[in-house]
């Protein structure tokens, strides 16, 4: 069995709407500590990881399961979700779907079929970092929407202690300067000098559910694939993104 | 500006 009772749907929906940036369909491993659930998108570049321990939820009960889902189906019914609704998620073992269930004026249920999914048993690397940078969303994503201005990916570079976010076009560049100062920064562990080109789609997608308030952890290295994460409504979400590499 | 490459490139993730 497995039903989970979230006390703000619209919480668990940035959640899915993470997910749904970058992958078409999801396999949640469901077990009694809580759901988890971890792929790559189709061309391999960003992996996504999602972690939800029991106790981000109001009531929680499983067993062992997965449970696959196209993400876009489960996007749509989650944007039906008003400001104070409870989510009741339960599984139909009987029907093979997952009950999707809003609870605030009224009580509506979707019935979501399931989609033989199987869990990917992929892990999410364990890589060394030489920095790590804990910077507020919010002034992250701003120099993100700046470097779209002039190009379609961006240099996040460590230089001399400061984080700096770069693009450069064939007319145009722009740059973003985050002292360790800044109010933008929590901290900066700060290894050595290092620069990674990153496809500035994919950075926007994997920043979207994130409020401009929430801390992002961002791992970087010289030519290395970045690592984000942050959590949402007592999620964590992690996101691995390939470089772009001078050939 | 350069090559997209993969994770896979990186990692044998699986």
């Amino acid at each position: 069995m497995f039903r989970a009772v979230i006390s703000e749907a619209k919480e668990f929906k940035k959640v899915i709407d993470a997910a749904s940036n970058l992958l078409d369909e999801i396999c949640f491993e469901v077990n009694e500590e809580g759901i988890k659930a971890r792929a790559m998108d189709p061309s391999h570049v960003a992996l996504v990881s999602i972690d939800i321990p029991k106790e981000a939820f109001e009531e929680y009960e499983a067993d062992v399961h997965d449970i696959g889902v196209d993400l876009e189906a489960f996007k749509k019914i989650m944007n039906r979700a008003k400001a104070k609704d409870k989510l009741i998620l339960e599984l139909d073992e009987e029907k093979n779907k997952l009950n999707v269930i809003f609870k605030g004026a009224a009580t509506r249920k979707f019935a979501l079929a399931l989609y033989d999914v199987s869990s990917s048993n992929l892990q999410v690397p364990d890589i060394e970092y030489p920095n790590e940078i804990l910077i507020k969303a919010g002034p992250f994503v701003d120099a993100l929407k700046d470097a779209d201005l002039v190009n379609d990916h961006v240099t996040l570079k460590v230089e001399d202690g400061k984080f700096i976010v770069y693009a450069k076009g064939d007319l145009n560049e722009s740059e973003t300067i985050f002292e360790e100062d800044s109010e933008s920064i929590i901290s900066m562990n700060i290894g050595e000098n290092a620069k990674s080109t990153f496809n500035l789609e994919y950075l926007r997608d994997m920043t979207k559910a994130a409020s401009s308030s929430d801390i992002l952890k961002i791992y970087l290295g010289t030519d290395m694939p970045v690592k984000i994460e942050y959590d949402v409504a007592g999620a964590n979400l992690t996101f691995l993104l390939a470089p772009r590499i001078e050939s | 500006f350069g090559k997209q490459v993969t994770l896979d490139d990186f990692f044998k993730i699986n």
